[in-house]
């Protein structure tokens, strides 16, 4: 475990915080795309059946059962509890076109022709992809409350500091998995649009309004 | 070669 995989997975845990926190003081999941929390939701289950079949570490099973139990929290309060106050009609992205090829890609691409390795590998890549409804919502709306900017940043550091803990791994391990590297590369890219604009106005006191 | 297991990160 070295410094970037830590605060990755810090940084992770403190997104879906953030996420709880908002919906939760507000009463409300307006401006949240309900579509990339279920794709979340998904992502961590197909990922985490590993709990069953593989023992790493208590720190491991412990983060994994706290990221599966905020994810279905998140998403019983978006369908749930606040479903009143879900904009349904901005959260239009088509989630087949992802799903179909993640899928797709899934069983082509993989280390080994398992049902758990290609679970596994069909969570990393759904995962480089799951935010796209959430970031297709707020350019359609074409403004994002700060605090979900926040969210954002948190879950983009988080991508961004695992890449550093794969380049850290590779010089110090020899480790690498190539399947999540170039999936961490690809949803890495996607935030950087992001980045810049929470550089530039977030961070600058602004609401986050494109024109 | 056989398949072994790493996904240890999460």
């Amino acid at each position: 475990m070295n410094i970037f995989r830590i605060l990755g997975d810090v940084s992770h845990l403190l997104a879906m915080i953030i996420l709880l926190v908002k919906i939760w003081r507000s009463k409300s999941c307006a401006g949240i795309s309900g579509k990339s929390q279920v794709l979340f939701a998904i992502v961590f289950t197909s990922r985490y059946l590993d709990l069953f079949t593989n023992f790493f570490s208590i720190y491991n099973t412990v983060m994994k059962f706290v990221f599966l139990m905020c994810a279905y929290i998140t998403v019983y309060l978006i369908y749930g509890k606040f479903r009143k106050t879900f904009d349904n009609e901005n959260d239009s992205f088509r989630l087949e076109f992802l799903l179909i090829p993640v899928t797709g890609l899934s069983f082509l691409e993989n280390q080994s022709f398992t049902p758990l390795e290609i679970l596994w590998t069909f969570s990393i890549y759904l995962e480089s992809v799951a935010i796209l409804p959430q970031l297709f919502m707020i350019s359609k709306t074409g403004e994002a409350e700060t605090i979900t900017t926040h969210y954002l940043f948190f879950l983009g550091l988080y991508h961004a500091l695992y890449l550093a803990n794969w380049i850290w791994r590779y010089q110090t391990e020899n480790y690498y998995d190539q399947i999540a590297v170039v999936s961490g590369v690809v949803q890495t890219i996607f935030y950087c649009d992001f980045f810049y604009l929470y550089v530039t106005k977030v961070l600058k006191g602004k609401k986050l309004s494109l024109p | 070669r056989e398949f072994v297991y790493t996904h240890d990160e999460l």
